[in-house]
């Protein structure tokens, strides 16, 4: 049994999800952040056999699809209340950022 | 040192974690939403020395009684706009769904 | 890969995740409850290669001050309408619980 963690856009999101349990999966979703853009992103947790991780891999790959933005991240130096924000970067925006973790135990009571 | 991830049942969380801590043990609460029911739910994380991982797993099974209801999933394929739900599905709430993973290192700065 | 875990409290989030991406990390935040003082704090997820994670161990340090206060937890026993709350307890805040999971697969799609 593994741990997939993945990141993914907001956008991508509702669909990911539907994708995976229309195929029998089981997902829990959890409102994040990113820590660069302070803006918010879904971090899906799913409890996968070994021999499926490849799959959701690829699931998550078709539905999550990357694109070039440019953004406007709210500077750390500043705060919002700071009209001015002397810069814009052009970001890689959508696509996953996933972590497989082992799990050691996993149950239902 | 193990880190026990649960997803509960909002209608447990709040005594699971009650009798958790008065027995002791440190958890923090993460909202979060189910994949098939769209439902918020919780997920407790807690890291627990390796010898205390089965009596936290009996204490989890003990305040969160699993059920059957009958429920209506908002439909992956139409919205919450959408009034006419074409179909209702028996499943089995409350319980827990719980992993273990293993802790390389633990600390407090 | 490992994945860093980091429980802080929410005074110091955003200087922390401030501090961590001006140095070129990258993390992802979620909003969590204590389950003891049943308030809110922040859980830092952060992939971070297995040679820098000392040097995250050491900013999460720095930036995340340890300090004694008094606090007064809801009870467990009572609720929040319970107008009396019989005591107060004294107990370490600020500062940082972390923990470092091995992550055996790390992909961005
Ligand atoms: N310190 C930094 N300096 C310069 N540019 C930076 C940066 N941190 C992030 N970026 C850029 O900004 C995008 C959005 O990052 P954010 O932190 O808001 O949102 C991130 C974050 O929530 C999460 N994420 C990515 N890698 C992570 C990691 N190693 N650990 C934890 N979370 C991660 O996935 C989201 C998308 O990440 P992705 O890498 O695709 O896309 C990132 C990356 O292109
Ligand atoms: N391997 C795993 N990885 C990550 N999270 C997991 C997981 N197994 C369970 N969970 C989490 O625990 C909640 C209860 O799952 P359970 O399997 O008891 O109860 C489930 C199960 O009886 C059923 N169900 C879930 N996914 C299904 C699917 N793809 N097809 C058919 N039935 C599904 O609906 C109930 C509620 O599911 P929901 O997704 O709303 O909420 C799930 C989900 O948030
Ligand atoms: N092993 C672990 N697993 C999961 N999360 C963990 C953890 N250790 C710490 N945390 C998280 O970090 C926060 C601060 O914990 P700390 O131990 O510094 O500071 C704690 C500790 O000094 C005390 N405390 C926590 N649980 C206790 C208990 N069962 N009995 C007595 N004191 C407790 O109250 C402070 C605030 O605790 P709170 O639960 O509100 O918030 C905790 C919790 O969200």
């Amino acid at each position: 049994m593994k741990l997939v963690l993945s990141i993914v856009s907001n956008k991508d999101a509702q669909s990911l999800t539907s994708t995976l349990i229309k195929k029998g999966y089981r997902a829990t979703k959890l409102a994040s952040t990113g820590g660069f853009l302070q803006a918010g992103n879904t971090t899906l947790l799913m409890g996968v056999e070994e021999n499926q991780v490849e799959d959701v891999i690829t699931i998550i790959g078709e539905v999550c699809r990357s694109r070039q933005e440019i953004l406007t991240p709210i500077s750390p130096m500043t705060g919002p209340a700071e009209p001015y924000y002397p810069y814009a970067v052009e970001v890689q925006v959508g696509g996953a950022t996933i972590f497989v973790l082992d799990v050691e135990k996993h149950l239902k009571v």
